[in-house]
């Protein structure tokens, strides 16, 4: 059963794998580095 | 460990009597917080999101330390500026009181909390007349300050405890408190009444209940750091905190300005000042970047943990 | 009057030569009887039936009275009566005749000081509810009955057991009622109230409220707990019950797929995937569920309108549980 759980685990992974989520990731990392920028 | 929990009676009533606070107005210097207590204000505070919320804490006094046991919401209607405790409010903290005196609740109230949603823990002016008030007639009454909104965006509990000088006192040398944030719209309230009261130090204890009871909820605590996103919670917070930045900026400058027209030889007094205000700004445009950097890190850590793994 | 009366003393000589038990009847009444004996037959018979279980005759017997005009019969009297009456047209489940009574209490009970009548004006009002297939306005009220938190009411002691069941009931009504955002906020709030892990309809309760798809097996135990009217056929030949298990299913299915065929959805509801299709397409226009359909390619979108970002939070949570419980079984396995 443990071994199941294992498994069932990893087949889970990657936790997020979506164009829309890489979209909407990458908008808030570049949001987040222009802040930066404005703060410097 | 847990004898803190004990309520000496014959011991409160003795220092009710002696009354040392009346002698020293910096008397009381410390506040320590049970964590229930801890837990029940920060989570109300929560609950009322941009609205500020009011309630009570019960504890006692050991020294010139006033010991927070326990706290409870007190029904009243806050706005985004005012809190003030209706009638009705009174009225409950009376049969709360008596109530809690009935199953054997021996500690009195010693203070009240609110919550400064998005701006940081001082007291208004509002805040220091209600705690004098408290202070003339309910000693000894501390006044809690949380800010929810800060909590989440620096994974800490913002939370000051304050005791107001009585009237017309003026303290021997300048309070020194931890620099914070004040927003622009709320920097004259926080301006005239800093010298008004000051800041009593923090510290925190838990019972070995709360011990064994936060160990069992150890992995909520960690699931919770790796799934959560400051980022995420906390953006109307943070673009309120750029546009007073904003705000500040506009104002150095138009000031600026204007003192260049005005004379060339700036006295020193006034260049300190401006520079004094131009740091502050820097100062705060780099802490909101520091948090906003850090929860960028998080995210990317996120993302090569949990979404760099393939089949 | 006089020919009712004479109606009635025969209908009493009936029942006396009926049921000789019956001679105890006091034959005090003459013909002489006035609108207060009249009303009093009428009560004494209403009692008669109801004690022989014939409770819509009861009720058709007092619902003869004249309560509006003629004699004079207080409020309080009048909201008795009218209660009373529904209750006995209710124990033979007819909503129609009971909800006129009960409507005309309505206006009465706002005055009301008597608490047992209110008590069991609301319990009329929720049961005509739920004969009318108003599950989750019936369930909010028998909820709201069974937190009472008296135990005795006027001279009355108020029935641990009858709590239980109309709290049960609550719970039922819940479940059959139209899967969306209000059911799910009340079945939040009874999963929630301590007073529902003891009762044996839970386990489905917690699988309903936690989206979780119900098996066959699950909807028949279930099923066994129903009245009549909660099995009635719909017009379009599924049962109430039906229809709340295939869109709470649908709703779950949801949660759980991206998007699936109908092909697949009709298997996994046990339904034709044409009637898999209609219903999906009747939810999502009632916005009790959101999502697309591809008609071409006969395969539904679902939508969720959490963010991606908090999307993948939740992910992670998941994720993180289900590592802390391998972790957990391998400590406790001794590895």
């Amino acid at each position: 059963s443990l071994l199941r759980q294992v498994s069932s685990l990893l087949r889970r992974l990657p936790a997020m794998e979506s164009e829309k989520f890489q979209d909407d990731f990458l908008m808030e990392f570049n949001d987040t580095l222009l802040m930066t920028y404005l703060a410097m | 460990s847990d004898s803190i929990y004990f309520y000496d009676e014959a011991a409160q009533a003795k220092f009710q009597h002696d009354k040392p606070w009346q002698q020293d107005p910096n008397f009381f210097r410390r506040v320590k917080i049970s964590a229930l207590a801890l837990l029940k204000m920060v989570v109300h505070a929560r609950s009322g999101g941009t609205i500020e919320i009011m309630g009570l804490m019960q504890g006692k006094t050991d020294g010139d330390t006033i010991i927070v046991m326990d706290a409870f919401a007190l029904p009243v209607e806050g706005t985004e500026t005012r809190v003030n405790a209706q009638a009705d409010a009174y009225e409950y903290m009376v049969d709360y009181s008596q109530t809690n005196k009935r199953v054997g609740r021996l500690e009195n109230v010693v203070g009240w909390y609110h919550s400064h949603p998005g701006y940081g823990c001082w007291l208004s002016g509002i805040d220091v007349s209600t705690q004098m008030l408290n202070q003339k007639f309910q000693e000894p009454f501390l006044a809690v300050v949380i800010d929810p909104t800060r909590t989440v965006t620096a994974g800490k509990v913002e939370i000051g405890a304050f005791r107001t000088y009585p009237e017309g006192y003026k303290p021997a040398d300048e309070p020194v408190s931890e620099y914070q944030t004040i927003p622009l719209n709320k920097i004259e309230d926080f301006g005239v009444h800093c010298k008004q009261y000051y800041a009593l130090d923090i510290t925190y204890f838990k019972s070995s209940l709360d011990s064994h009871l936060l160990d069992l909820l150890w992995n909520k605590y960690w699931v919770n750091t790796l799934s959560s996103s400051p980022l995420l919670g906390n953006r109307d917070y943070v673009a309120g905190q750029i546009f007073d930045l904003a705000d500040k900026l506009e104002q150095a400058e138009n000031q600026l300005a204007h003192a260049r027209l005005g004379s060339f030889f700036m006295p020193s007094q006034r260049k300190k000042e401006e520079e004094s205000q131009l740091a502050k700004i820097t100062r705060d445009s780099s802490k909101i970047t520091v948090e906003q950097v850090h929860g960028l890190m998080s995210q990317v850590i996120k993302d090569i943990l949990f979404n760099s793994v393939h089949q | 009057e006089d020919q009712l009366h004479a109606h009635l003393i025969c209908c009493l000589e009936n029942f006396v030569n009926s049921s000789p038990s019956l001679w105890l009847l006091p034959l005090a009444y003459g013909r002489k009887g006035s609108r207060v004996k009249v009303l009093a037959f009428r009560e004494k018979l209403a009692e008669l039936y109801e004690s022989e279980r014939q409770w819509s005759k009861a009720a058709q017997m007092l619902s003869g009275i004249d309560l509006d005009s003629g004699i004079r019969i207080d409020d309080a009297k009048k909201l008795a009566k009218c209660v009373k009456i529904a209750t006995l047209y209710l124990e033979d489940d007819d909503s129609v005749n009971a909800e006129a009574f009960v409507n005309k209490a309505s206006f009465l009970v706002g005055n009301s000081q008597h608490e047992a009548i209110s008590l069991q004006y609301k319990v009329c009002y929720a049961r005509i509810l739920d004969l009318k297939r108003k599950f989750l306005e019936a369930a909010l009220r028998y909820y709201d009955i069974s937190q009472i938190e008296k135990r005795h009411i006027s001279d009355e002691v108020v029935d641990e057991d009858a709590l239980e069941q109309t709290l049960s009931a609550a719970v039922t009504c819940t479940i059959l009622a139209a899967a969306g955002p209000q059911r799910s906020r009340v079945l939040a709030t009874l999963y929630k109230d301590e007073r529902c892990t003891k009762l044996k309809i839970y386990p489905i309760l917690q699988k309903v409220y936690l989206e979780r798809i119900l098996r066959k097996p699950e909807i028949d135990a279930f099923a066994e707990g129903l009245k009549p009217h909660q099995k009635a056929f719909l017009p379009d030949n599924f049962t109430v019950l039906d229809r709340a298990m295939i869109e709470h299913n649908l709703l779950s299915a949801s949660k759980l797929y991206t998007n699936i065929s109908f092909e697949e959805l009709g298997a996994l509801l046990g339904i034709a995937p044409q009637k898999a299709e209609k219903i999906a397409s009747r939810m999502i226009y009632e916005d009790r569920m959101r999502g697309s359909i591809d008609q071409v390619e006969a395969v539904i979108h679902f939508e969720d309108d959490t963010e991606e970002l908090q999307q993948w939070d939740q992910q992670i949570v998941g994720l993180c549980q289900a590592l802390n419980d391998i972790l957990e079984s391998m400590g406790r396995k001794g590895i």
